[in-house]
């Protein structure tokens, strides 16, 4: 496409689709968006993720993600629409601007794109990364089992060749290692969405343990605005809890370790649907999920910006 | 590359702990390649499961002759995958 205008936001893109995507849209918006590198995957490939500022230096942040399993393809898609809504509504939209007077947004989109790439070449079911294990013909490591929080635990698997492979070690992946330096190095990333797909959840901390969070009373009363707040779109219904409590154990898991980081907004979605299409959801439900899913994001996003800490 | 002709997606619901327990254990039964899309998680709760086709009718047995009851979530995995390629070579050329 020659401008984000004419690209195509429902329907599924390739990788370098989705890259050439990202140029433009930081080509056509100098003053607002930028890219930054932030590492690169175990098949050197760069990993990126947009920045949305209007300016000051190290800002408090939001952080949102899509695309850490890579067979999840309508969390890509939906980044790419996030990415193009930020844009078009920076001025008109009271919330969003006044969201981005006092903080940044950063989104990666392709958060895994080994295995992206491997979806669209190789594999389309292909969800953990592409790292080779020693000792074992199995390649990969779920990258949302793979961060030092209960690493290792039950609630991941020790068998390379399981979908839920915890890796040789945490942070052992290219691709978590990188958010991981990065929010360190930022240290002040207030708000962290990890967003995947399907089961239609909007889930908070832990997932390793059944100790409640501090703030399980707050995150729960944000989820379920924020579940409210998307449900009236469409009428799509979620529902909301901690990881442990709604679905399973699950050790390593990326938004427990950015709780203990002390990023006290941190949530996991699981988007559409509930079991019809599963992670082969048509393209026609792109724009639909991503429209809704933006407004629960909203609801997230004041809440952060309305109770600094 | 990987296809997926043949396979089913089979949405298992277990009634009880037995049927739980029957259930995850199919996730250390390598040998029917069984891709769980929904890993089980607790009485009531949906578990799906991609079936390759040599799997099937084994698996389809299996559930049956402990009672447990699914449905197919999924009929033809392929045919989804191909629709979904077509649409983004479509938009792609447009």
């Amino acid at each position: 496409p020659l401008s984000t205008s004419t690209f195509d936001y429902s329907s599924y893109h390739s990788l370098d689709e989705i890259y050439a995507f990202m140029d433009l849209l930081v080509a056509e918006n100098p003053n607002l968006v930028s890219k930054l590198e932030i590492g690169h995957t175990t098949e050197n490939r760069p990993i990126y993720v947009l920045k949305f500022s209007k300016g000051g230096t190290n800002r408090p942040a939001i952080w949102i993600d899509t695309g850490i399993h890579s067979r999840e393809w309508v969390t890509q898609a939906s980044g790419v629409w996030f990415a193009k809504k930020i844009v078009q509504d920076h001025e008109n939209d009271s919330e969003l601007a006044s969201i981005l007077d006092k903080m940044d947004i950063f989104l990666e989109i392709v958060t895994n794109p080994d295995g992206f790439a491997f979806t669209q070449t190789k594999n389309r079911m292909w969800r953990k990364t592409r790292s080779k294990q020693s000792g074992s013909v199995c390649v990969g490591v779920d990258p949302n089992r793979n961060w030092d929080a209960g690493f290792g635990g039950s609630g991941a698997s020790k068998n390379p060749c399981s979908d839920t492979y915890h890796g040789p070690y945490a942070n052992s992946e290219p691709e978590v290692k990188a958010i991981v330096d990065f929010v360190t190095n930022h240290g002040n990333i207030k708000a962290f969405i990890s967003i995947h797909s399907y089961s239609q959840l909007l889930l908070y901390p832990y997932g390793y343990t059944t100790t409640p969070v501090p703030d399980q009373e707050e995150l729960h009363e944000i989820s379920e605005k924020a579940v409210a707040a998307l449900s009236s779109l469409y009428g799509t219904k979620y529902k909301y809890g901690s990881i442990i409590t709604t679905i399973y154990q699950a050790s390593g898991g990326t938004i427990d370790w950015t709780y203990n980081q002390g990023i006290k907004y941190s949530f996991t979605f699981e988007l559409r649907d509930t079991g019809r299409y599963g992670f082969l959801l048509p393209a026609s439900q792109i724009v639909p999920t991503a429209q809704e899913t933006w407004l629960a994001l909203k609801v997230i996003m004041v809440h952060t910006r309305d109770h600094p800490y | 590359t990987e296809t997926f002709v043949g396979h089913q997606v089979l949405r298992i619901i277990p009634g009880n702990d037995k049927e739980l327990q029957k259930v995850q254990e199919l996730q250390d039964l390598e040998e029917l390649q069984l891709d769980f899309w929904l890993a089980p998680r607790g009485l009531g709760y949906p578990v799906d499961v991609r079936v390759p086709f040599p799997s099937l009718q084994p698996l389809k047995a299996h559930l049956e002759a402990n009672g447990i009851s699914y449905s197919i979530m999924i009929e033809d995995v392929q045919a989804l995958v191909d629709h979904e390629q077509m649409e983004m070579f479509r938009s792609s050329r447009s």
